[in-house]
């Protein structure tokens, strides 16, 4: 029964507390998730988790029904309501009948997409489940149409792609709302802003978070060099790319280790903490190794989570974890160590062990960071 | 006070201190 399914479903959420409002909540017990999955049992529609709907040749999942628990925390964070005017930047389908919902009949939905299948299969989605109101539209979304914004601008503009910019700033009314997962060194945070004199201010918790990445004019450039004879490459997808060929010797030596006695558990999150390196460390880049290569990098990081690293002339730091005990709960204490690569190695695994430091002593137990976003000619 | 430069916008975060 889909709508008992939906119902637990539901029960979850405000239970986890993604679901915050009575609207938000009503909302998602009454939009049928299963009508935007017709691929998958219906079981598998209300499991709290992403379904992808179309692969790129090469098997990477280019478009997805986004997981409940987050499509909940954005709708909480766009504040929507009656009335309000909506632009959506990907379009599953199911997430555009929750804001048609959401803004009612006197409300005003578009969903865009660059990919004219989805668009094919959200239009076609949206009228089998009664919202045939939302204006489905195929176009890439950094070169929207003027007639996608109204006369006074956007109540609200709700991403569900990564996005490296927000080329959407100045459609936004002033006091509107802006929802998008946000790329920063290849961190993505889901960030929730009002406008207010032109700039875009956060004003809810960020939620670390992954989507289907941007095509077309907004994919951004990853930056990728490749430290020669290595299988090393670093990425400066935000700030310079600096030179890594000098880089390669450093790499034949162990690294020196730089303890920071700042530790973290098995399973606690420490984005924080990588977010803030990328902001406050020059030369800031993301480190990925090929796994079968014997390329000196001590415990490198897992395929899809490159390290964060440090270049420093001829010599590299990189943040690494030890695990140094169970934890109280068993699932283990790690602490955070800098490995320093290269002449000056060790000078730059101190300056980031400083920085991580710093992070630990004056940012870690605080409030969550403050982002705002301004035009680029204000 | 730390700041992103992208091609449409400025992105400035402030970390608060406990």
């Amino acid at each position: 029964d889909p709508s008992a399914l939906r119902n637990r479903l539901v029960d979850q959420l405000l239970a986890a507390g993604h679901i915050r409002t009575a609207a938000v909540e009503a909302t998602l017990r009454r939009v049928p998730r299963h009508v935007f999955a017709p691929e998958v049992p219906v079981r598998t529609a209300y499991a709290d988790d992403i379904i992808p709907t179309r692969h790129t040749p090469d098997g990477r999942i280019s478009s997805s029904v986004s997981a409940p628990w987050l499509l909940a925390a954005m709708l909480e964070a766009a504040r929507l309501r009656p009335g309000h005017r909506v632009l959506e930047i990907g379009s599953g389908g199911y997430n555009a009948a929750l804001i048609a919902e959401l803004v009612g009949p006197t409300g005003q939905v578009t969903t865009v997409d660059i990919d004219p299948d989805v668009t094919d299969r959200a239009t076609r989605l949206l009228a089998a489940a009664g919202y045939d109101h939302v204006r489905v539209l195929t176009a890439d979304a950094e070169h929207l149409p003027a007639d996608v914004v109204p006369e006074g601008g956007l109540d609200a503009a709700i991403v569900t792609v990564d996005t490296w910019d927000l080329p959407w700033i100045t459609m936004v009314a002033e006091g509107g709302r802006l929802v998008a997962p946000l790329r920063l060194h290849q961190y993505v945070w889901s960030i929730g802003f009002t406008k207010r004199d032109g700039a875009l201010i956060s004003d809810e918790p960020l939620t670390v978070c992954g989507f289907v990445p941007m095509q077309g004019a907004g994919a951004w450039d990853p930056n990728l060099r490749t430290i020669p004879g290595r299988g090393i490459r670093l990425a400066f997808e935000d700030g310079t790319p600096m030179p890594v060929d000098q880089l390669a010797p450093a790499f034949d030596k162990a690294p020196s280790t730089v303890r920071t006695n700042v530790t973290v558990g098995g399973e606690e999150p420490f984005d924080s903490l990588t977010l803030y390196l990328a902001g406050a460390l020059p030369g800031f880049c993301r480190l990925s190794v090929d796994q079968d290569g014997h390329n000196g990098v001590i415990s490198p990081p897992p395929p899809h989570w490159p390290g964060a690293a440090i270049v420093r002339g001829t010599s590299l730091a990189r943040l690494a974890h030890e695990r140094i005990g169970d934890g109280d709960h068993g699932k283990g204490e790690h602490e955070f160590v800098i490995h320093g690569y290269g002449p000056a190695g060790h000078l730059a695994a101190t300056e980031m062990a400083e920085h991580v430091q710093h992070w630990q002593h004056n940012h870690r137990a605080a409030p969550c960071p403050r982002i705002t976003v301004q035009p680029k000619d204000a | 006070l730390h700041v992103f430069h992208k091609k449409y916008t400025r992105i400035k975060i402030d970390w608060p201190v406990v």
